[in-house]
């Protein structure tokens, strides 16, 4: 089963 | 004090259209460089990022940086009141709590002058590594768009696998599966036709159409898009914004838990 990622898992706050 | 005069006012229109249903508020940054957004929606899922460069405007004045936070779909209503042909001239002055539209028709013989709040936004500014994708596919925007629209008839997520067949697009819900492979195809009239498959390797990744279908909003902008992806890694839509700059659309993809 797959689930939703969320954009914080790839890209960090710079 | 920020004064940027567009010509093409509608390529602005259009830039509203195509994110106004997926960030409700974000902060519009001017510096030297250009008018940029980046934006997450509303569930970390996707993020947008806008980059229009100074050089594409006929006058770009940013005495300093700034940054203006407003409600994106209070400013598609102020943009929508302009016509297509405007030029539009955003203005604004150092620490004031408005920014100003201005419209100017071509023929010069009307001129609109529309004022609008701007609000304090927290938002965090993400870091985007540039990356090597593992396939980069570009093809004809107003295709990908009725592939995405016609499988969000069937399912709620795409699969994109791109091997050296070609791009596939497939989904799967509770009346059956959809399947739509395009294959590269250089040999048209057109350049604004093709198909390209540029692959590093194969990739396949899975999103969820929702947004896809959000991103493609941004149709009317460029007769071409470009996908870009890499296993594990959220994908890239781009659509380019005439010569000035680009929209991208980063989608985090659906993972193994």
């Amino acid at each position: 089963l797959k689930s939703q990622a969320r954009i914080a898992r790839f890209f960090r706050a710079s | 004090m920020l004064e940027l005069r567009l010509v093409q006012g509608g390529l602005l229109k259009k830039v509203l259209e195509a994110i106004k249903d997926l960030v409700n508020d974000a902060n519009f940054d001017c510096s030297p460089a250009g008018f940029s957004l980046q934006a997450m929606d509303s569930s970390h899922v996707a993020l947008v990022a806008l980059l229009l460069r100074s050089e594409g405007f006929e006058h770009y004045r940013c005495d300093r940086n700034l940054s203006m936070g407003m409600n994106l779909n209070n400013m598609a209503k102020m943009l929508k009141c302009a016509g297509n042909d405007d030029i539009v001239t955003i203005k604004a002055d150092d620490g004031a709590d408005s920014v100003t539209f201005m419209f100017e028709s071509p023929t010069q013989d009307k001129i609109s002058d529309f004022e609008m709040k701007l609000m304090d936004i927290d938002s965090e500014h993400l870091g985007i590594p540039e990356a090597e994708f593992q396939a980069i596919v570009r093809m004809p925007s107003a295709e990908f768009a009725r592939i995405c629209k016609d499988l969000s008839t069937i399912g709620d997520t795409v699969v994109i696998s791109v091997t050296k067949e070609g791009v596939k697009f497939s989904t799967r819900g509770d009346i059956g599966t959809a399947s739509i492979v395009c294959r590269q195809n250089t040999t048209v009239d057109k350049p604004e036709e093709a198909t390209v498959i540029e692959m590093e390797e194969p990739v396949t990744l899975t999103f969820a159409l929702r947004y896809m279908n959000s991103f493609t909003k941004a149709t009317p902008l460029a007769s071409q898009v470009t996908i870009s992806l890499s296993s594990d890694l959220p994908g890239v839509v781009e659509y380019k914004v005439a010569e000035m700059g680009y929209i991208r659309f980063y989608l985090a993809p659906k993972l193994e838990e």
